[in-house]
């Protein structure tokens, strides 16, 4: 389920587009115990030159977008996650075992141009 | 289009979507550990989901594998003040994390507390097995005695911190673990009654329940702890 950005915001700028996948609606609640679902944001938008001389972009983002400007050859800066923050499941197996395990850098929790 | 939950399941280290007959019951550390972590999430705090603070350990993996043991001499009458005793069979390659155990925590659920069954106290005898012989029949071959405490009554879990076995696992990947668990009624002058002993052993027979907790640390998936600089 997409989960509406707040009113007010340039839509086409570079943000965290947040998406929910129920493990209901995978049919997966069957053997996962913990959690209901899944956080599958992505980072999604434009990265104009204004963009990147201030929220969370690098430094050679704001390098790379000012060489765009002055030779469109040179790519823009990207969209890409700059904090990101694991998940842990806790679900049992076909052999009745009940495993919790844990899994790095799974969830994006804010973007920026990179 | 249809999401593809193969490879979902690929990504998570699954073979296939687990499809268990019904749900084991989960120890409350394990909710403890989860619900933890998900405020954690819910509150945007880091977390180093490497360490597992509630058990003291290090480890991105927790089963609980499930006793697949079996009793010994159910059909006669207990002597000599033995209660019950079972092989405890645990399969160690079901474990899935190709990394380093570091625990092994042994759970006897000995039953529901009540108030009615307060006694006889019990002695509990855990010891490594050798040889289990033929599956199901003859009395296994004993290794050496693990532990041996007394307890106050029939009900309650009871731990055991099974380092050494954690310490075999990681020499030479066991395939199983065998344990020898004899429960025995402390004779009680006063109880004395041999109806009391064998109400509470056919009690145990029915609701002991075993299972052992194990933590694998897997170096791939974990970077070197980043101790706290003093």
């Amino acid at each position: 389920a997409a989960i509406p950005v707040p009113k007010g915001f340039c839509r086409n700028l570079c943000h965290r587009h947040q998406l929910f996948i129920s493990f209901q609606d995978l049919g997966w609640h069957k053997w996962v115990i913990a959690p209901k679902g899944f956080m599958a944001n992505y980072c999604h938008g434009d990265c104009p030159f204004s963009m990147t001389t201030y929220s969370n972009s690098s430094n050679y983002a704001f390098m790379q977008a000012l060489m765009h400007r002055v030779d469109p050859k040179v790519p823009k800066a990207v969209c890409v996650p700059t904090k990101l923050s694991p998940i842990s499941m806790l679900y049992q197996d076909s052999d009745k075992n009940v495993i919790l395990r844990h899994y790095e850098d799974m969830v994006v929790d804010e973007c920026g141009c990179g | 289009s249809e999401f593809q939950d193969y490879d979902f399941l690929q990504f998570l280290g699954l073979e296939k979507a687990p499809s268990p007959h019904r749900f084991q019951p989960v120890p409350r550390i394990l909710r403890k550990i989860i619900r933890a972590r998900e405020d954690a999430a819910a509150s945007g705090a880091s977390q180093d989901l490497c360490y597992v603070k509630e058990l003291g350990v290090r480890g991105n993996l927790l089963q609980l594998l499930p006793d697949q043991g079996f009793f010994l001499n159910t059909q006669k009458p207990p002597q000599d003040g033995s209660c019950l005793q079972k092989v405890l069979y645990f399969n160690l390659s079901a474990i899935q994390e190709k990394g380093k155990l570091t625990l092994a925590q042994l759970t006897l659920d000995l039953g529901p507390r009540s108030y009615y069954h307060l006694r006889p106290e019990l002695v509990v005898a855990l010891s490594m097995v050798k040889d289990r012989g033929a599956w199901g029949r003859s009395h296994p071959a004993l290794g050496r005695l693990l532990t041996q405490l007394s307890v106050p009554g029939p009900q309650g879990p009871l731990q055991f911190n099974l380092q050494g076995v954690a310490k075999d696992w990681n020499r030479n990947r066991l395939k199983n673990l065998d344990l020898y668990l004899e429960i025995l009624v402390k004779e009680d002058r006063y109880s004395g009654v041999n109806v009391q002993r064998e109400n509470a052993c056919d009690r145990l027979v029915r609701s002991l329940h075993a299972s052992l907790l194990v933590a694998t640390l897997n170096p791939k998936r974990c970077h070197p702890s980043s101790r706290k600089r003093r």
